[in-house]
């Protein structure tokens, strides 16, 4: 579908993007520790986008099998949500992808 | 009104009384902090209210300046969010406030 096309081309061209709700205190979670690693994600607020967010949401499930927000991708790859994201940072793996992802 | 007094005798009639969204990590967590307490909360599901959940919302605001979710009360009183429950935790002060409401 082009909504699924779409979301590739958006994890593809940026390399980091945060599928997120704006009243969600795990995106923000994860929204503010890419900000304290200096890094400037592209986020995509699901709640901004009307009727397209409950489409979205569901595209990323089909690409992903996470129906969850947060939903981040680094370097065009699904991380996961905000414990996966949060685990790997805790584990120094997330700058490592973040480097490799050219961002850091 | 009506609702107002329907919250305030919600919160005196139960010990412990945890305002919550479904779909909400956060709720999640201090729902199943409680669980690993041992202690049973009264769980209103804000989502579920349909039209009566956002006036409910509405109505803590007022009643405990706070908007969010999750809206904690134990003994009558308000205790805050997830955060706030899950400091006085770190404390050992959320099991005091659970004894003295006679819930633990
Ligand atoms: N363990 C997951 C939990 C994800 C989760 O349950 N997200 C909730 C919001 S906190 C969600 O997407 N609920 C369904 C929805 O909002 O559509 C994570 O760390 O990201
Ligand atoms: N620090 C607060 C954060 C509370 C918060 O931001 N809650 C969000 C959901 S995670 C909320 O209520 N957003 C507005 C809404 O859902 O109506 C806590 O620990 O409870
Ligand atoms: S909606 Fe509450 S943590 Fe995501």
């Amino acid at each position: 579908s082009r909504l699924e096309e779409n979301v590739k081309k958006t994890v593809a061209d940026n390399p980091v993007v945060v599928y997120s709700k704006t009243w969600c205190s795990y995106s923000a979670e994860v929204k503010s520790l890419f900000k304290r690693l200096g890094v400037n994600p592209l986020v995509i607020e699901l709640d901004e986008l009307g009727p397209q967010g409950p489409q979205v949401q569901k595209v990323l499930e089909r690409l992903t099998g996470q129906h969850t927000v947060p939903n981040v991708f680094i370097g065009g790859k699904h991380i996961g949500g905000c414990t996966d994201t949060v685990k790997l940072y805790r584990k120094g793996e997330l700058e490592t992808l973040l480097s490799e992802a050219n961002v850091k």
